[in-house]
């Protein structure tokens, strides 16, 4: 379990803080809005209202001993490479900062940021590619033109045997897993019957997720 | 291929529309500011500067007719809603919508979005599952718990075949696939020795996707 300061609690940081505490790491959540810390304060190990580009505070906080970073601080830009700049000085080994473009990614690459990360952007790109196919619901791309996706199982695909619908054949895509409730099968068998509310993972050609069978959703 | 509009060019919108015509859709890209259709018009099908809370501005560019549309105006809850209203009036069978939150999410499905999108803490989330997995670069959860990871293979996993490696007994995780360079193998075999480059795509349980050996990046 690892030490993770999360420094800046817009919607984006407020995700990752809470999530990682869920998770069970040890997190310390920041922010200059006293709101923005309350609205934190029952779902993260610790919070503290403080200027996250002010190297005195980040140090009295103990964000130096700390495993990493998230400096989730974006539209303000000066703040943002501020922060990352004080967090680097301070010997925090790992730090993912988001960005606003491209540009500002870059800059925050070069000031210490082992990782940027672009949220409109990449949430921009997913979209496109799960749009396409109307039954993805969710989608993580392998290589250009290929990917793996959930398909939710609604309408005419359940009730039906994963042998008796052959998505290989008649899709192109493989089936690599069924996830029923809590329970997740890998390589399920051909006899498994789908039930509406499972979720198949399967993987292929972007156009062959676009050609599987409509759940009707 | 389907039409599709976008209406919004943030960076949300300009993702999802250049990337959609990457993919061979056509696609109409809509935005009250020229500078930001300027920015798209060489990467989208078709694009104009309108007002897109505007009914009579929708229906003569031909958004009536459209397959889809993805209502991709956050910061302004009203066009955003009224946007999505005109939309569904419109007779547009699919609808996707950015909404800022919770609260303007559940306003929008009320509305006629089918689909909304949160991206800032879907980028948060995943964050914070590949986050506590250092090795991992991607994710896409399968079920609480238990997700599908891109590992890229450099450092200490680079030179070593997938059966002298055993991920399985090391560590509990399943190899889905390798993609090297443009190609990817499923289920690939024992022999496969991983070159600096590739990359592992693997499930397991959150716990086990933490325990993969680190590949020093
Ligand atoms: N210097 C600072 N010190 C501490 N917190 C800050 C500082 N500057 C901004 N913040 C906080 O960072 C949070 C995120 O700010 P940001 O400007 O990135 O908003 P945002 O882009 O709308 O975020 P998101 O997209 O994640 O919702 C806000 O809650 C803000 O109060
Ligand atoms: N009524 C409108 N008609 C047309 N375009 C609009 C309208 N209102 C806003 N826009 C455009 O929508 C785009 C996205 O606006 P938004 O307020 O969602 O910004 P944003 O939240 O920063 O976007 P993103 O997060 O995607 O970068 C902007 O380019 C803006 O010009």
């Amino acid at each position: 379990k690892r030490q993770v300061a999360v420094l800046g609690l817009g919607r984006f940081g407020q995700a990752v803080a809470t999530e990682l505490t869920r998770l069970g790491h040890e997190v310390l959540a920041v922010d200059s809005s006293g709101r923005a810390v309350q609205e934190v304060a029952n779902d993260v190990t610790h919070s503290a209202q403080a200027d996250v580009t002010d190297a005195d505070a980040l140090r009295e906080l103990g964000v130096g001993d700390m495993d990493a970073a998230i400096v989730a601080v974006s539209s303000n830009l000066e703040a943002s490479i501020l922060c990352t700049v004080q967090v680097q000085r301070l010997g925090v080994p790992r730090i993912i900062a988001k960005a606003a473009n491209a540009l500002h990614g870059s800059i925050l690459e070069r000031v210490g940021a082992n990782r940027v990360v672009y949220p409109e952007r990449e949430t921009g790109l997913r979209v496109a590619h799960s749009f396409a196919a109307p039954s993805v619901r969710d989608y993580l791309d392998v290589a250009p033109g290929y990917g793996i996706a959930r398909v939710p199982v609604a309408g005419t695909l359940a009730g039906r045997s994963l042998g008796n619908l052959d998505l290989k054949r008649a899709s192109g895509v493989t089936v690599l897993a069924l996830h029923r409730h809590e329970r997740v099968m890998l390589h399920p068998a051909p006899a498994e019957v789908l039930r509406e509310g499972d979720d198949l993972i399967v993987a292929g050609l972007d156009e062959d997720l676009e050609r599987l069978p409509s759940t009707g959703t």
